[in-house]
């Protein structure tokens, strides 16, 4: 069992360097057993800029923090899918390229699952192959459905 | 599986009948104003998942979910998935035969809830039996993103970062 | 003391209620004491949509939560005038209309403070008299100052 | 009093000197693609002003406030405000003849805390009057909403809303 864990740390540990490396070029994000632990005591987060490991996750950016809690997220999915995925305004912190980058992550690297992605910015909802619009009428929520025409 | 379709009537802000159809196999949106019912249709998911805490969904009580807690003459809340089951082999355990399956939840204001599968009245069991088999436990769920959540695993505990490891494991 | 605060509490009051009212039409909000107890005991944070007073905060949407927090804290700051504000990506949560109208409001209702505004979207920045990009070029960053063209 | 001009030297992600001048009486704003430095500057801004909670400025101590935390070569981190200070009725107190207030705060590494008022050594007590006679106590601030805690007012408890209100009046 501790094997198996193992096992799904380093492929998780792989994704999430990747993932994150993909968003954000020039870094490096991993997963590590703290200080004169090993990884049975639990994993901290670590990225690093450039070469240089930070010493911890504070000083990163609002849209540095989303991206790097994406990418963990994101690699956590690849290992173990699931049918269907359900975001909710993920790319609240993000700006337009950085949004635009999420959505096509989804289109391209997760073609076998469902993505349900709510979001305020055209950035995201532009990638989509669907896309619903609701409207509060009359004190009551109503949903309109257009496709939206992609080219590859 | 996939989402084809969703039915949500007397659930939150939607009043009236709402049929959401037409979902795409890999990529849907959906947008709107602030208020006008976004969160609200990821919530009448996770409702027919099997959501049990309904802090999860915004909600104290079941009752909360019907339209205007059931004082606008609106008494029960019911939402109904329809999923596509044409690939077997990514098929719930014993549905295999199904190509379509529509699981139905529904709260009657001052009633309990209940559930249906494909029509048929279902024990809460069956139904997180049928979801588990694909790896959609509402209720632990890896596949799930709120929002404002997004960076709360950041903030978790070297433990608890193991621990949704082994979670995925 | 108690009369100060009881004071400071019916203008508060009445600036929150009128300044929520004024960014979502058709609502309510108020402070007032929890259930069976006086003010002195605390006050709690109540919204009406229409004419029906919300028995929690809890089912708001994430924009409507922004609102109403961003009308507390400006009906604390028209009763004690600060010279200078500063909100970071406060309209992160907000849709374009809702965000336009913090912007508009900053303008309209606030002409006496220096307010320091970051966002990334231009429906709030293009009400500014002064913007400021900032830009990482070689590892630093950098800042640049334009000037918008205000139509008043 | 408004701010008309900061110049940050070595502070955060401004390694070299920058001079970020023509700040509006009015309405300012910052914008600008992820990680950029926007949030740095108003970093910058309660640095001056004072701050002593560094965990607000996203810093567990002063040395972290450095361009790379002085590994660089980089071994202090200066950030001056300029203030007009033009309308006597809203002056300081003490300051009524001074029409400009420059405010510097200077950390070396490996040293500590230095601050200077319109170029002349500054005890921190001193700041700190000067700021909070124009109702700007950076350490209690009913004047500063950092990223992602717009709504954290709305989870307060009753008596932590009253005590708001009781700093306000
Ligand atoms: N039981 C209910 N009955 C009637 N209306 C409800 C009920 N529960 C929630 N609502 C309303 O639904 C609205 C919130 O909907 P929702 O959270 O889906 O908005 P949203 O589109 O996600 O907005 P945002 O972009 O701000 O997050 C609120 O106005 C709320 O009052
Ligand atoms: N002491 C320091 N030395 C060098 N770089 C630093 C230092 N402190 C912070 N940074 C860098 O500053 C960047 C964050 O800047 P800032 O928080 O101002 O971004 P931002 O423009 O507000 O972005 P966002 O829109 O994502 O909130 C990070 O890349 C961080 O590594
Ligand atoms: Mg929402
Ligand atoms: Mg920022």
């Amino acid at each position: 069992k501790k094997e198996t864990l193992k096992v799904t740390w380093v492929k998780v540990n792989q994704d999430f360097g990747s993932i994150f490396s993909t968003l954000l070029p020039g870094t490096m994000a991993k997963l590590e057993p703290p200080e004169g632990g090993s990884f049975l005591d639990g994993l901290e987060v670590r990225v690093a800029f450039g070469k240089v490991l930070k010493q911890s996750l504070s000083e990163l950016s609002g849209g540095q923090r989303s991206l790097l809690a994406l990418s963990l997220i994101l690699a956590l999915l690849l290992f173990k899918p699931a049918p269907l995925y359900i975001l909710d305004e993920v790319d609240a912190a993000l700006d337009l390229s950085h949004t635009q980058n999420i959505g096509r992550m989804i289109k391209a690297h997760f073609p076998h699952s469902q993505f349900i992605v709510v979001s305020l910015k055209e950035g995201m909802f532009n990638n989509a192959n669907v896309l619903f619009r609701t409207k509060f009428v009359d004190g009551v929520s109503t949903v309109q459905r257009t496709v939206t025409k992609q080219t590859k | 599986m996939h989402i084809k379709e969703i039915c949500l009537e007397g659930f939150k802000s939607y009043a009236t009948r709402t049929v959401v159809s037409g979902f795409d196999p890999h990529f849907n949106a959906i947008t709107g104003l602030n208020g006008s019912g976004k969160s609200n249709i990821l919530d009448s998911i996770c409702f027919v998942l099997g959501i049990t805490n309904l802090q999860q969904v915004r909600a104290a009580n079941l009752q909360e979910l019907v339209y205007k807690q059931g004082q606008a003459g609106i008494t029960k809340a019911t939402v109904s998935v329809t999923f596509d089951n044409s690939e077997r082999n990514r098929s719930p355990l014993g549905y295999e035969e199904h190509p379509e399956i529509t699981v139905t939840r529904q709260i009657v204001v001052g009633g309990r809830n209940k559930y249906l599968i494909n029509g048929k009245l279902a024990q809460p069991s069956q139904v997180q039996n049928l979801f588990h088999s694909v790896q959609l436990n509402v209720n632990n769920p890896h596949f799930l993103i709120m929002q404002g959540r997004i960076t709360k695993v950041l903030n978790m505990k070297p433990p608890e970062i193991l621990s949704m490891l082994e979670e995925a494991a």
